[in-house]
């Protein structure tokens, strides 16, 4: 049984599909069978590896899901692409309903077949965000050193606990990384402070630090690895997936 | 009847908030009457100004709007705070019902007794976005220059589209402002240059320099005019409001 992760924070542009692709691109790398999967309508973490949304969502058409993956530049990297569609979803399904409860199971599914399963969620508490949560082992959230960040979290924590205490889940946190991180800010060194003060050991040691080659890699649909592997960025990833990888 | 300006853009973390809540303070020092609405559940341009949410947004309980209003610092700038409720609003109203439309006429009501009414949105392309569009005059498309900012534009534009094709909306593009601007990137400089050859004159001459001055003036709870006036993001941010102002 793999270990799914949902990459998720309500709080827009804060990196989350940067680390979700790059993260999964990296522990690929590391000789384990990867899932990516793009719950978010923009479809970042989709055209961010160079492929294109679907017109369907897979998860919510009836094929099977096999039928819809992506292979990637990396051996052991799968996508299941977004689609727009999921506007729909989003505004369809409430989170009692079936269409949640088909996501949920068919996300439980997806982590039998694979070793990690890394699914990138919207800036949104809405219903997918909370149906990633319940079928996820544990959730990472990328927050920027920036004041708004720390605003946002504690709702975020709130939903979190929702889903935690929902019986048959097994949701922990898999921790806090701290992105865009930029040394000589001294605001970015205040908040790194205050969010270790708070939140202790939940803190990965890695921050990934402002790196251009970041949203250069994404206008060329390659990982950061792939891309610009000797950059700043890459080398944060990789240190990021040896701790999660050892966070066992 | 004052101009409804609608601040919306599905990719979050473009800058949004810092551009419909300095925009806003900006013409209120202009000498204009200006409220600034937060229709984001995260409450960001209410915190930005150093205010606490509601626990029951004023546009939804049935109180009279001007109970809700809160002074600011610079007179002639009136906030209508955010709700965190605003999480089972965007759970609740479909397109369609009486709270949408309800939210609809409460936002035409505000245009009349101020010169300017600016929305803040959250990133989605949800209900609350819609309703906002829907009350609107104008909207204006913060835009980071970056790959993955021009990819969800086409989103978002199809919804202004449609909005604009209801009856008895008077919705047109206010324009499209680059935020973050770095010029020493050259990622910066090609998005720059596809924008404005894709999009013409709806694009901003102004530009929104990245300048640390904004995350620091949003923890002191000010706008950056008043936390940094000599700043570049302040220069900025009166430039924008000119062409805004100008822009009839
Ligand atoms: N370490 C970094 N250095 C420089 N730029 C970065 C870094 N991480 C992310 N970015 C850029 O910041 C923007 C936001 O990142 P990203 O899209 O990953 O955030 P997100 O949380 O997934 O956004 P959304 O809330 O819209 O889903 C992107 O344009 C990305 O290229
Ligand atoms: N010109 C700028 N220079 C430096 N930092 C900026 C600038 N504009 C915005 N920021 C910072 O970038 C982050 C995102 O900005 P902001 O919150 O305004 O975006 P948003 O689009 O409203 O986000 P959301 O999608 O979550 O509503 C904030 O932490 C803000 O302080
Ligand atoms: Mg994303
Ligand atoms: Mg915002």
């Amino acid at each position: 049984m793999g270990r799914v992760f949902c990459i998720a924070n309500q709080k827009g542009g804060v990196g989350k599909t940067t680390v979700a692709l790059n993260l999964a691109d990296a522990i690929a790398k590391a000789g384990q069978e990867v899932l990516l999967v793009d719950l978010d309508p923009q479809c970042n973490a989709t055209g961010g590896l160079g492929h294109r949304p679907l017109p369907r969502h897979p998860l919510v058409s009836d094929q099977p899901l096999a039928d819809g993956l992506l292979e990637c530049a990396t051996p052991g990297l799968r996508l299941l692409p977004g689609s727009r569609s999921f506007f729909d979803i989003d505004q369809l399904a409430t989170a009692g309903t079936t269409a949640s409860q088909q996501l949920v199971s068919h996300l439980t599914n997806c982590g039998n077949a694979n070793d990690y399963v890394i699914l990138d969620c919207p800036p949104s508490l809405g219903h997918l965000t909370r149906a990633a949560l319940a079928a996820s082992h544990e959730v990472i959230m990328p927050i920027q050193c920036e004041y708004f960040a720390m605003e946002g979290l504690t709702q975020m924590i709130e939903v979190i606990r929702d889903v935690m205490r929902q019986p048959g889940r097994n949701l922990q946190f898999g921790g806090i990384v701290l992105t865009m991180y930029d040394p000589t800010l001294e605001l970015t060194r205040e908040v790194d402070e205050d969010v270790r003060e708070f939140f202790g050991d939940i803190v990965f040691e890695t921050v990934i630090p402002r790196d251009v080659s970041v949203p250069e890699a994404v206008s060329h649909g390659q990982s950061v690895l792939d891309y610009a592997p000797r950059s700043r960025a890459t080398r944060a990833m990789i240190e990021l997936c040896l701790e999660v990888m050892n966070h066992e």
